[in-house]
């Protein structure tokens, strides 16, 4: 998280860290047996990494405290339209993860409501955005986090992010395109964004008393630079696939 | 003569005249002999009868006999004057045979020509014991009772005496006597009047365990006392009446002991007297009572019926408890119960508890817990309540429902419901919030 604060205990409960293959990104808890993530990295080569491949950890602010007690998984369902070989089409980047045991909720593991039906992603709103990733970045030099960070970062409304995008397919080949199952989220001015480490974690959107679900981090040129926001996976567009998911397994 | 071996008795039978309804043929001389089962008579009856008329039925006749000996001689016709004819007159024989003799002459009358005649017969009971008294001194049947039977009859005696080897004479006997009917009579030989002296009779009275036996003496009692210093003494005559496990009673004198209720299922009576003095004897009527059974303790929780005054041998009751209650017995819970008042006068069973019923634990509420609001944990209308574990579950549907422990030992809740609810767990609260916007 680039310009983000510490966490404090309890704050954002729904914070999960998964390792795939030694890489660290985030995961949030929706129900008792389920963690919502992205489906990059859990694809490796067209395949579905190995159930064993993947530690989840959930429950501290902490990643010294919060590796003491890895969960693990019982199967792992990406979306079907994700296909993302060359790394360069990140459409339908979502993916449920079934834990091998349910986990019982208290004040520091508690679900994060799915988006509501007709959920309104309202340009300029401000999302929590969370995660163990990195939080400096300098010209040679990147800093990753052992405590949990989170950032508000406005919602970017969809004109701006795909004049943005034209910006960054000048400057560099295999930039990935904007779909409608994405949104953008982050500051004009860069400074506050998710980043490296972050990624497959929450945005959420907080309404009616309540966070929900809005976004999973799912990819960006480079972070925190002025002009450049994060690509999120837009949540309330799986609803269905979600529930069918979960109720099928 | 008088036996027919060829003949074989039968109950009835038909004779017909030679040739009948034809007429009879001359110079006849026919013979029937009749004969039913020994203790029977022969009841005869004409149907017809047209037998050439004459005086003194000369000429044509049927006559009857009964050992050769004549009973009637018949000639004519049942609608004539002419003749000798017995009408519609049954005849009945003195024993169980009878002889029909048809003889007819040479000549028939040429006018008329006679058919002879039809007779019909059967086996009629001799009623033995109806017989008036011998007037020649001899013996009578029986020397005391006498019942007929069909073809026969038996001689019986009176309590006290039995029937002697030649079937007919009484000899006095009063030992030995066992009375095992609910209710009967019984008296001294020969009472009311006096009996021969030096008797020793024994009465045993014995019903069934269950029963108990009354005595009731009648009024007219009279054993032999002798008065002594002490007052009327049972020395030489007397009737003792002996219960089990009871010092004996003595009877004597002219007062009746009237009712004795013995508290036994067996009595034994033993009556005795000297070769002197005078007894005329005694009489009694015995009944049964069945025994009694306490009457049962109040069951608490329960109730235990019929509710009657006394309870005897053989009846049941039977104990339900209230709703919410269970029958219990030797720490065990049993479905029912029933008891019966045995014959020695106690229940064969003890009378069990109602002990309130337990609904058990109630299910766990995964992620919540319960609480009891009344009662007694776990027993009859004890209530309690499931709560999610707030804040990070919350009751499916949002209302908190009471369950009841009912009669039929389920939790249920007003709405009959049985299972236990669902904790939903709360999404997106956390109980703590970032720092959002500040300035």
């Amino acid at each position: 998280i680039i310009g983000g604060s510490d966490a404090p205990d309890n704050t954002i409960p729904w914070q999960v860290m998964l390792n795939v293959n030694q890489n660290r990104g985030g995961g949030m808890v929706i129900a008792d047996r389920w963690v919502m993530t992205a489906a990059h990295n859990l694809i490796d080569k067209n395949s579905k990494v190995a159930t064993e491949a993947i530690q989840i950890y959930m429950g501290h602010n902490n990643v010294d405290t919060i590796l003491q007690t890895p969960l693990y998984a019982a199967s792992v369902h990406t979306h079907p339209g994700y296909n993302n070989p060359n790394n360069v089409d990140y459409n339908n980047d979502i993916a449920l993860i079934k834990l091998q045991d349910p986990v019982t909720f208290n004040a520091s593991i508690m679900p994060i409501c799915l988006p509501p039906e007709g959920a309104a992603y309202e340009t300029g709103i401000m999302g929590l955005v969370s995660g163990f990733g990195i939080t400096k970045l300098g010209e040679q030099r990147f800093a990753l986090t052992n405590k949990l960070k989170y950032v508000l970062v406005p919602l970017v409304a969809e004109e701006e992010c795909a004049k943005s995008a034209v910006s960054w397919k000048q400057e560099s080949a295999n930039i990935p395109d904007l779909t409608n199952n994405m949104f953008c989220a982050g500051m004009r001015e860069g400074t506050k964004d998710s980043c490296q480490g972050d990624s497959r974690g929450p945005y959420a959107l907080y309404d009616h008393q309540r966070y929900w679900a809005a976004g999973i981090v799912s990819w960006g040129v480079g972070c925190g630079k002025k002009g450049a926001y994060g690509v999120y996976t837009r949540v309330a567009n799986y609803l269905d696939w979600i529930n069918k998911t979960m109720q099928e397994n | 003569s008088l036996l027919f071996p060829d003949s074989k008795p039968v109950m009835h039978g038909e004779v017909l005249s030679p040739e009948y309804p034809q007429p009879y043929p001359p110079n006849l001389q026919k013979r029937w002999d009749l004969s039913v089962p020994n203790g029977y008579q022969i009841r005869l009856a004409f149907s017809h009868m047209d037998i050439e008329a004459s005086a003194g039925c000369y000429y044509d006749s049927l006559t009857v006999l009964y050992n050769e000996k004549v009973l009637a001689k018949f000639c004519g016709q049942e609608n004539s004057a002419d003749g000798h004819h017995p009408g519609n007159q049954p005849i009945l024989s003195p024993g169980n045979r009878l002889t029909l003799l048809f003889q007819t002459d040479s000549n028939n009358p040429e006018k008329h020509q006679n058919v002879g005649f039809s007779a019909q017969y059967q086996a009629i009971d001799i009623d033995e014991c109806s017989a008036p008294e011998p007037r020649d001194g001899s013996d009578s049947l029986c020397a005391q009772i006498c019942l007929n039977t069909l073809g026969s009859y038996i001689c019986s005696c009176h309590h006290g005496y039995e029937l002697r080897s030649d079937q007919r004479t009484c000899a006095l006997s009063c030992t030995g006597g066992i009375f095992d009917e609910p209710q009967g009579h019984l008296s001294s030989p020969g009472y009311p009047n006096s009996p021969p002296h030096a008797l020793s009779c024994q009465y045993v009275i014995s019903v069934d365990s269950g029963f108990t036996v009354t005595l009731n003496f009648s009024d007219n009692f009279h054993v032999e006392s002798v008065d002594t210093q002490q007052g009327p003494n049972c020395l030489y005559h007397w009737l003792q009446v002996t219960v089990p496990h009871r010092e004996p009673i003595k009877l004597c004198g002219a007062k009746s002991p009237g009712v004795i209720e013995t508290n036994s299922n067996t009595v034994r009576l033993d009556y005795h007297t000297d070769d002197e003095g005078l007894s005329n004897g005694w009489s009694l009527d015995y009944s049964t009572q069945r025994v009694n059974c306490p009457p049962p303790s109040k069951v608490a929780q329960g109730r235990v019926t019929p509710m009657l005054a006394e309870y005897f041998y053989r009846d049941y009751i039977f104990v339900r408890c209230d709703q919410g209650y269970k029958l219990m017995m030797d720490g065990h819970e049993i479905k029912s119960f029933s008891a019966m008042c045995q014959n020695n006068g106690q229940w064969h069973l003890p009378l069990p508890e109602c002990h309130i019923i337990d609904c058990g634990e109630p299910e766990p509420l995964l992620n919540g817990g319960l609480t009891f609001l009344s009662g007694f944990q776990n027993q009859y209308r004890s209530v309690f309540q499931y709560h999610c574990n707030e804040p990070f579950y919350s009751l499916l549907g949002g209302v908190n429902v009471s369950f009841t422990c009912e009669a039929d030992r389920k939790w249920r809740s007003h709405n009959d419901v049985v299972v236990s609810p669902t904790c939903l767990p709360v999404c997106g609260k956390p109980i703590k919030h970032v720092s959002g916007i500040q300035r």
